[in-house]
């Protein structure tokens, strides 16, 4: 049964989506079968793996019904079982089109339900916002993995982020966990950063990952050559990175 | 009568923030009548200030009637005309809110109308959406401000950028102009990061400015101290940037 995990912070530009792309990768090639869900209308994971969403079946035509999930997955060809579900512009409409629907908060978990035994891990990367598509996310997740860039606004951002969780768990999802809070985007040379991440390993010593990723050039140009780092650079650092966080990510479900 | 800008980009972290307290601080700094209202429920702009939202008259309350924007203004001794109108939380249920409001996208303009005699120049900070937030700057605004970190995902995010601000243009705010559009978190070590500057350049010679913020740690600290950077540290490159932003801005406003 595949679990589902929400990449989420509704703090701009803190490496969600190159997470999302790059752990899933990383997993993938670690032999498990990994389907990443775009779901943010600036489809930022798509564009980052090569894809024209405007061009296929993505998660818009899902959810208003035009396609099923499994008409709308993309292979590639470089990493087997590492497929993707598009995002579309689309989905920004979906704030007020959902407004009236009864099941406004579900439409990932159902739109995913027919999938759950063709994947061990479906992705979720999510837009920096608190709004539908992110609560549709955290509603369909079994676990929140949550992406921190290390900087000033990233305490305040974290509080109401699990002031978030904490309503989605008791409303909407009461299984959802947390999975863990990585570090992204680390640059020492910025000492409020080390400050910040032994502040946060503070309060959230379980959630902390001991991987964090730090900032590294080829993983801002892995995208614009259409590719996952480890396809793209495997010797950089980025990529190690993202291999040792997912070596990390999969002992901690190994204990659970 | 004042100027009002909108600093928009739907693209997360691409300092917006940054950018509109800065730029503001460095305008009022030439004695020119600054206010800047923050319209981003995430409130960094306001927490960046040292302002906690929560103890304050904030833009929710001037929405929602319960008092004067007048009464909204908060005032910083450390620089005359340098005021702020703080966000709050609350804001992020407006989308919601004003759903059936037959003046949904004129909240933010009919609120600032009664200061436009205050101010030589109102900013606003707005959120990483297209959403009802960001469409009431843009209604609002005589001119928007676009940030862009000249990275991979930038340049997809323009073009969107640019239909959004045509359509508001169209429909709902025929005088709004492109006031400019700055590079900001410049870090040439990515090789990528020249090559997108000279793109955009290319499409948008006009819009451009010359003055492009650079990456430095100073930027990312003066938050945590709750100043801007000019008072946090004036020596610094950051500080230098944002200043000869300011001046290269006022060349522009005088040529109109
Ligand atoms: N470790 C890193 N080193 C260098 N650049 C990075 C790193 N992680 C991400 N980036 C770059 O930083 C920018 C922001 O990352 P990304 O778009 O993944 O964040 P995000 O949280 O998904 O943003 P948004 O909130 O807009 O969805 C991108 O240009 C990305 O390529
Ligand atoms: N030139 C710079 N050098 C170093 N750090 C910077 C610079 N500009 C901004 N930052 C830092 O980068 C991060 C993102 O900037 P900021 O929050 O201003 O972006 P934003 O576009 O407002 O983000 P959001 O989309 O979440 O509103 C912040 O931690 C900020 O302090
Ligand atoms: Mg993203
Ligand atoms: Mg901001």
């Amino acid at each position: 049964m595949a679990k589902i995990i929400s990449i989420t912070n509704q703090k701009g530009g803190v490496a969600k989506t190159t997470t999302a792309v790059n752990l899933g990768a990383s997993l993938a090639a670690a032999e498990k079968k990994v389907l990443i869900v775009d779901a943010d209308p600036q489809a930022n994971a798509t564009i980052g793996l090569g894809v024209e969403s405007a061009k296929y079946k993505n998660l818009y035509d899902v959810f208003s019904g035009s396609c099923s999930p499994q008409d709308a997955i993309i292979k590639f060809d470089y990493l087997p079982f590492f497929h993707l579900i598009p995002a579309s512009q689309h989905l920004s409409g979906m704030e007020v089109e959902l407004a009236g629907e009864k099941d406004r908060n579900h439409f990932i978990r159902n739109s995913l339900a027919e999938l759950g035994n063709l994947y061990d891990y479906i992705i979720l990367d999510t837009p920096p916002t608190l709004g539908i598509l992110t609560v549709n996310a955290l509603a369909a997740a079994d676990g929140i993995l949550i992406t921190m860039q290390p900087e000033f606004y990233a305490l305040d951002g974290l509080s109401k982020l699990m002031t978030t969780f904490d309503l989605i768990r008791k409303e909407l999802n009461p299984s959802i966990e947390i999975d863990g809070i990585v570090f992204t985007l680390v640059d020492f040379r910025l000492k409020l950063v080390k400050e910040i991440m032994d502040e946060v390993r503070k309060y959230f010593p379980e959630h902390v990952f001991a991987t964090y990723v730090a900032r590294n050039v080829r993983l801002a140009e892995a995208p614009s050559f259409g590719k996952p780092i480890l396809l793209y650079d495997a010797d950089s650092v980025g990529a190690k990175n993202y291999v040792s966080l997912a070596v990390e990510f999969l002992k901690r479900e190994r204990l659970k």
